[in-house]
């Protein structure tokens, strides 16, 4: 996209003026990994700029160049700054050079709801829960059909362990099922006072010998609830991960292979 | 949001969109 004149961007306090020239390039991260994305992306801003500036001489104040791409923001390392420190200066006749990322691109969904729900259907698990609740309401159920989708598309996109939380978001994946064992637990034997206090479950539990598997109690629909405690990066989010996977594994009849 | 299932026409929609948002409808596609 092109356009000319003033704009209330980067914000209304700051804004650009004169020519300016918007591109977007996609990259399919899943394919290739997001390593190699990111390079591609730095070589296709590098030829872009190039081009504007050497080749067509275009006239242009303000370049924005979108991606998909996630442009890890780890100081000195990541590609941002190397996209703010060695390949922008290179360029000098143009006075502002942006690059959105994916998460950048993310913030702007965040505050446009009005383009998020165009696409609500490829991207927002949240507006696709309110939109079922909406049909539920006009008693128009395809709603078997739709939740099944859907945990479809939850259970493919959530195979793997998060490891991007814990700061790594290099090329190996590492799938949920590997990380896992199960722990051997037994509920606390308590004094006869205490036993009124505890739940019919945890008595049962405590009685059964062969009960040792922790799972057990995580999947056990009589248990109304439980607290996981836990310090950063001990494993909390990924167990409730892998615990999701295994409802969506059983509402959409793949038990067996998780 | 997983911006990687759009692909890369509804990439470069969505893009058009936040452009107009963001920029203005003056912008030219």
């Amino acid at each position: 996209a092109t356009f000319h004149g003033k704009a209330p961007y980067p914000s209304k306090e700051e804004q650009w003026g004169g020519s300016w020239i918007f591109q977007a390039k996609f990259h399919d991260v899943q394919q290739i990994g997001p390593k190699k994305a990111r390079e591609a992306f730095a070589a296709e801003l590098k030829d872009e700029l190039s081009k504007i500036t050497e080749k067509y001489r275009h006239p242009c104040d303000n370049f924005i160049l979108m991606t998909n791409v996630s442009l890890t923001p780890v100081f000195q390392r990541g590609m941002k700054d190397r996209i703010d420190n060695e390949i922008i200066p290179k360029y000098p006749t143009i006075k502002h050079i942006h690059v959105w990322g994916a998460e950048e691109i993310c913030r702007f969904l965040d505050g446009y709801p009005m383009i998020r729900q165009t696409y609500a259907h490829l991207l927002v698990s949240g507006d696709i829960i309110a939109s079922l609740l909406r049909l539920i309401e006009r008693e128009e159920t395809e709603l078997d059909e739709l939740v099944k989708l859907y945990c479809q598309g939850c259970y493919d996109h959530e195979q793997y362990a998060a490891l991007d939380d814990a700061g790594d978001v290099e090329d190996e994946r590492v799938a949920l099922q590997r990380v896992f064992i199960d722990l051997d637990v037994k509920p606390p034997t308590l004094s006869k006072y205490l036993q009124v206090l505890v739940p019919e479950w945890m008595k049962q539990a405590a009685e059964d010998d062969e009960r040792t598997s922790a799972l057990s109690y995580l999947l056990d629909d009589s248990i109304q609830g439980l607290v996981l405690t836990g310090g950063p990066g001990d494993g909390k989010s990924t167990l409730g991960q892998y615990l999701a996977q295994i409802h969506r594994a059983r509402l959409i009849g793949r038990v067996n292979e998780l | 949001y997983n911006l990687d299932v759009l692909g890369a026409q509804e990439f470069e929609r969505l893009c058009q969109s936040l452009v107009q948002q963001i920029i203005g409808p003056g912008a030219k596609v």
